[in-house]
């Protein structure tokens, strides 16, 4: 799994 | 977006609306911590700005972004101005200072980048986390609420128990994708609730008023 910022959440 | 998510964000607005019903309709914010509203509004402020810098995601994005500043805000506003004699800072003691500083160094330790926007989004996140403290410090204090304000919580606490469904959801069907800041600050703030859950299940939905064991 890799770490990303999920940009589409509140 | 998945339904898990749908529905949490769904019931964060939920959330929001039943405190404004509960604030309008009693004509007080009592049993309402003003520091966690203030809290939130901190919060949305610093998560939010990315709506300036052009990271356009969606209108339903946009909107609700908006409506989570303004209506915190407007929530301030209801507290300390319009039902202001019926806030009573004497309950509402916990020491924000516990909670904005290790969250402002948890930030500058752990964030995604090194950058103004991410380390302030990093802080909006793990101060989302522990920003009902004040709240459930407060219930604690006075050890009963107002029915309508243990709604307002329990909407509170099903958007954040919903985040997680939709973290396994995503991760299974986004090729392992992980925002381990998001999910670590996520778990935590859905623990806070769980105290509260046992007696909102317990009493509350079993018509009983909300008071917890003396």
């Amino acid at each position: 799994a890799e770490p990303v910022r999920v940009k589409d959440e509140l | 977006m998945n339904l898990f998510r749908l529905v949490a964000d769904l019931s964060h607005l939920a959330s929001i609306f039943i405190l404004l019903h509960k604030i309008q309709t009693t004509r007080s914010c009592r049993g309402i911590s003003i520091k966690t509203q203030l809290l939130y509004v901190l919060v949305f402020v610093t998560r939010y700005l990315d709506l300036f810098t052009g990271d356009f995601v969606s209108i339903y994005n946009s909107v609700m972004k908006l409506f989570f500043i303004g209506s915190s805000c407007y929530i301030i506003y209801l507290m300390r101005i319009k039902y202001k004699p019926t806030n009573d800072p004497s309950i509402d003691t916990f020491r924000l200072e516990y909670i904005l500083g290790p969250t402002a160094v948890l930030a500058l330790i752990f964030n995604y980048k090194f950058t103004f926007l991410e380390v302030l989004w990093a802080f909006s996140i793990y101060l989302e986390a522990v920003a009902i403290l004040p709240q459930l410090f407060m219930l604690q204090r006075t050890g009963e609420a107002e029915t309508i304000t243990t709604h307002y919580l329990a909407a509170l606490g099903i958007y954040r128990g919903l985040y997680i469904p939709n973290w396994i959801y995503r991760y299974f069907t986004e090729g392992g994708a992980i925002d381990p800041i998001a999910v670590v600050a996520g778990i935590v703030q859905t623990a806070l609730y769980v105290d509260f859950f046992y007696v909102y299940f317990t009493k509350v939905l079993q018509g009983q008023k909300f008071e917890l064991p003396a």
